[in-house]
């Protein structure tokens, strides 16, 4: 649900700053 | 933030096409104008011909010229400026009430025409963020837009914007090339019932796309 999306767009940020 | 109007053309061309191919478009167009108002009074199909070597050149041409004409008829000039410090709710209010323009375009505007909050996602964009699981698959691309302004802070929207931007297009440009990807819809000016049955039709055909995209992704990472 939306919780789990809210999780992985704060994964992803980082994710995409490291990279 | 950049101008507006620029900003609302370059969203219109860039809904299925990287930004390089989109200013292309707009650069094109503004040496065939003197301005926005001189670009605006240009007949549909002489605009369509400075572009016709881009995707759906004259659904395009069609949407920003209503775009600009709408303005027009409420400012008597070509410009958004008018919106650049007004509440939220209010650019918000104005920009939907433009035909031509949908959700995609109007956070574009907003984020990088006004300097407001917005998350853009253009084609390439919405299927990334969908393959990724940032936003719900069956959502709408308003929904998605909604969904991901509020999980992210108005200070980080562009960085944020960006780099997901460079991801999504090296993913999934060549799906949204081949039209794999859901589309982003021009909003045609009559939002009665000749648009309701259209998104009644399009919506299992973009189902099937989005199903389709997904699993070309799995294949791919598989």
């Amino acid at each position: 649900g939306a919780a789990r999306c809210a999780r992985r767009v704060k994964q992803l940020f980082r994710q995409m700053r490291s990279a | 933030a950049g101008d507006p109007i620029t900003q609302l053309i370059l969203s219109i061309f860039s809904r299925n096409l990287p930004e390089n191919r989109a200013r292309e478009g707009l650069l094109r167009l503004q040496a065939a104008a003197v301005d926005f108002n001189d670009l605006r009074v240009i007949p549909v199909g002489e605009m369509t011909e400075f572009v016709r070597d881009l995707p759906d050149a004259r659904t395009k041409c069609e949407d920003l010229s209503r775009a600009l004409n709408r303005i027009f008829a409420r400012e008597h000039a070509v410009t958004l400026e008018q919106l650049r410090d007004r509440p939220r709710r209010e650019v918000d209010a104005y920009l939907n009430a433009l035909d031509g323009l949908e959700a995609y375009s109007r956070a574009r505007i907003r984020l990088l025409g006004l300097g407001q909050h917005g998350i853009p996602l253009d084609e390439a964009m919405w299927a990334y963020a969908a393959a990724r699981g940032i936003v719900d698959d069956s959502a709408s691309l308003d929904g998605a837009l909604a969904f991901l302004e509020r999980q992210i802070d108005p200070a980080e929207a562009l960085e944020f914007v960006s780099l997901l931007k460079r991801q999504a297009w090296a993913e999934f440009g060549p799906a949204v090339r081949r039209g794999e990807v859901r589309r982003i819809r021009s909003v045609p000016p009559d939002r009665t019932t000749r648009n309701m049955l259209q998104q009644v039709a399009s919506a299992a055909a973009e189902a099937r796309a989005a199903e389709l995209t997904i699993s070309r992704h799995r294949e791919e990472e598989a």
